[in-house]
């Protein structure tokens, strides 16, 4: 079965590096 | 709300809403930061087959151990919100995994399977904990931790699909905060603009030349006070760390004659100040009444910031608010961060012309209609009242 992505838009938006434990 | 397609009702993704799924377990992976959709595609594939790998020797552990019918899949309630993505033991409601959903990088699903990709935090100071290279990575490229969580579910395509409109919900409310009408622009559009805008990099020649570090050594005497106030360089700066804002008549800082107001401090007495909160970097400062010799690394630097934004259009928003003159917001990505807007900046100048004595209400036009070069000068607004004597300073 097919494989499909769905990338969050706010990404692009956040700091690198910020995200969570 | 501004139609967004998918399975669910927008309103009901406020509130959240709640998919059956089995918990197949998880892994973590090192990504660039933004990755292309096939690397992301690999990405999930691997996550996948480790977690399906780690089923199988539990599995056969288990059966090792004769507990043959001990369950291998945790039932989970998975709860999607535009807010949060929370993992629930079905059995007793406890949360096993708690996202927000901005740290979601992206959503995966394959058959019945579903992965789910959160960035792992890393703490300012980019510890090699939770930052690493990859050896053999062109120019040494930054690698952030990512934890992948592995769910199996008949409704894989459907929780795949609503947690995608959540984030589309979320984004959509975002860029409404920021002042921009997602009905007007699509998000094709906006990523066009902010490509043309040249990242303003003024900041980075600047540090990046020799001649503006400088290692100091400052003499003072045991039980003395440095002599200074420090502010913080503002969200969105380059170099994350504190300005000296003001230096004590006679104090060493001033005695030295090596400072100036302005200055961005990177280290005192061997310690990194860069990415500290401003209270830390305060009493790093404090902790050296007792000395009589203190070595501070420097950034020359003009007290004042230049700022050059590109707007096309009107349509364009600036991606920053103001209050009373001060830049309190800033719209991650949009072309004001690339411009050099700074949070807690205060303006001083737009086109040339002085605002320090400008109503709100006018500087907020002024901005608002300016299209084409925005030339704005800008610095930390607890300098700027130290300056004017607004406020009294307290050397440390």
């Amino acid at each position: 079965s097919a494989l499909t992505i769905t990338v969050n838009p706010m990404e692009k938006h956040e700091a690198p590096g910020r995200g969570e434990d | 709300f501004v139609a967004v397609p998918g399975p669910c009702e927008p309103e009901d993704l406020i509130d959240g809403i709640i998919f059956a799924a089995n918990y197949l377990g998880s892994t973590q992976l090192l990504s660039e930061r933004n990755p292309s959709k096939n690397i992301r595609m690999m990405q999930a594939q691997e996550a996948v087959s480790r977690v399906k790998r780690m089923q199988k020797a539990a599995k056969i552990k288990k059966k090792a151990n004769s507990e043959v019918d001990a369950p291998t899949l945790t039932e989970v309630d998975l709860f999607i919100s535009t807010q949060r993505i929370k993992v629930l033991n079905a059995d007793t409601q406890e949360a096993m995994l708690d996202h927000a959903l901005r740290t979601i990088s992206y959503i995966a699903d394959i058959g019945s399977i579903v992965v789910l990709m959160a960035r792992r935090r890393m703490p300012r100071a980019a510890s090699q904990d939770c930052i690493e290279t990859t050896p053999g990575a062109p120019d040494g490229r930054k690698q952030y931790k990512m934890v992948c969580h592995v769910f199996e579910s008949e409704d894989a395509q459907l929780i795949a699909q609503s947690i995608g409109q959540a984030f589309s919900v979320a984004y959509q409310e975002f860029l409404r905060a920021n002042g921009i009408n997602p009905e007007d622009l699509s998000q094709k559009e906006y990523s066009d603009v902010i490509s043309t805008q040249e990242m303003y990099n003024d900041d980075l020649v600047h540090f990046s030349k020799s001649e503006n570090c400088k290692e100091l050594q400052l003499e003072k005497h045991k039980g003395e006070i440095l002599g200074v106030v420090v502010v913080e360089s503002g969200w969105g700066s380059i170099l994350p760390t504190v300005i000296l804002a003001n230096m004590m008549n006679g104090g060493p800082a001033a005695r030295s004659g090596k400072l100036s107001i302005g200055d961005q401090i990177t280290s005192v007495n061997g310690t990194s100040l860069v990415g500290l909160p401003l209270a830390t970097c305060q009493s790093i400062i404090k902790g050296l009444k007792q000395q009589t010799q203190v070595k501070l690394n420097i950034v020359s630097c003009p007290p004042v910031t230049t700022v050059l934004i590109k707007r096309p259009d009107l349509k364009y928003q600036l991606g920053f608010s103001v209050q009373n003159g001060i830049i309190c917001s800033l719209m991650r990505g949009g072309i004001a961060e690339r411009g050099g807007v700074r949070v807690g900046h205060r303006i001083i100048e737009i086109n040339g012309q002085s605002v320090v004595a400008t109503a709100h209400e006018k500087i907020v036009q002024a901005l608002s209609s300016s299209v084409g070069e925005i030339h704005m000068k800008t610095m930390p607004a607890a300098m700027f009242r130290l300056l004017t004597g607004q406020e009294t300073p307290l050397y440390i």
